[in-house]
């Protein structure tokens, strides 16, 4: 099936911005 | 004991698997390899199925740099004990590197990142990960199911030198669990 994938870039926003989706 | 995986809210990003939490701090002095003593030292932490619940953990964990010596952390997937003896890891192994404590800290995050986000593209080889805090150095390691199989351990290590950005005298070690029973140690 589809593995769910995140870089480190996209894995930090999420991080300091966790509100911001 | 058995331990409940985290529902993931609405809005929250979801992680292809949920990860335990694990600590471990080794008693002074008491050399024992005894699994029971493994167990009663190990403490699991918390677990996570999203980002946001991972780094609400991570932020309020102490980083590698603030633990003192013999401190373990440990970020496993659900269902698999960090060790030898659990039925993912018997026939598995594990990289090792060694760290200066000036980078062990950022090449941790860099490694749970990586594996949280499925940077590996080995399947569910991956187990888990484990910091250990030593008095000079830290040494990271990152577990895997099949010791047997070279070119799951051969892209794992190509994954790890990219995503670590090593100096390129850093020393990586390979080591298999059945090994690491045999002869009781594991670096």
């Amino acid at each position: 099936g589809t593995r769910i994938i995140y870089d480190r870039k996209m894995l930090l926003q999420l991080r300091d911005s966790p509100y911001s989706r | 004991d058995k331990i409940a995986v985290p529902d993931v809210p609405e809005g929250e990003h979801r992680l292809q698997y949920s990860y335990s939490l694990w600590f471990m701090q080794r008693g002074r002095g008491s050399v024992s390899s005894a699994t029971s003593d493994y167990e009663d030292q190990i403490k699991h932490v918390g677990a996570f199925s999203s980002v946001e619940q991972f780094w609400s953990y991570y932020c309020h964990i102490a980083h590698p740099s603030d633990l003192p010596p013999h401190c373990d952390i440990h970020v496993f997937k659900m269902g698999i004990k960090p060790m030898w003896e659990d039925t993912a890891n018997k026939d598995g192994g594990k990289w090792i590197v060694r760290l200066r404590k000036e980078i062990s800290s950022r090449s941790w995050e860099n490694l749970l990142l990586a594996m949280l986000g499925e940077q590996f593209i080995v399947g569910n080889e991956i187990c888990g990960a484990v910091i250990s805090v030593r008095p000079t150095e830290d040494i990271v390691s990152i577990w895997n199911r099949t010791a047997s199989n070279d070119s799951i351990v051969g892209k794992i290590r190509d994954t790890l030198q990219r995503i670590l950005q090593l100096p390129s005298q850093t020393i990586m070690e390979y080591k298999a669990h059945d090994q690491s029973l045999k002869d009781k140690s594991s670096f």
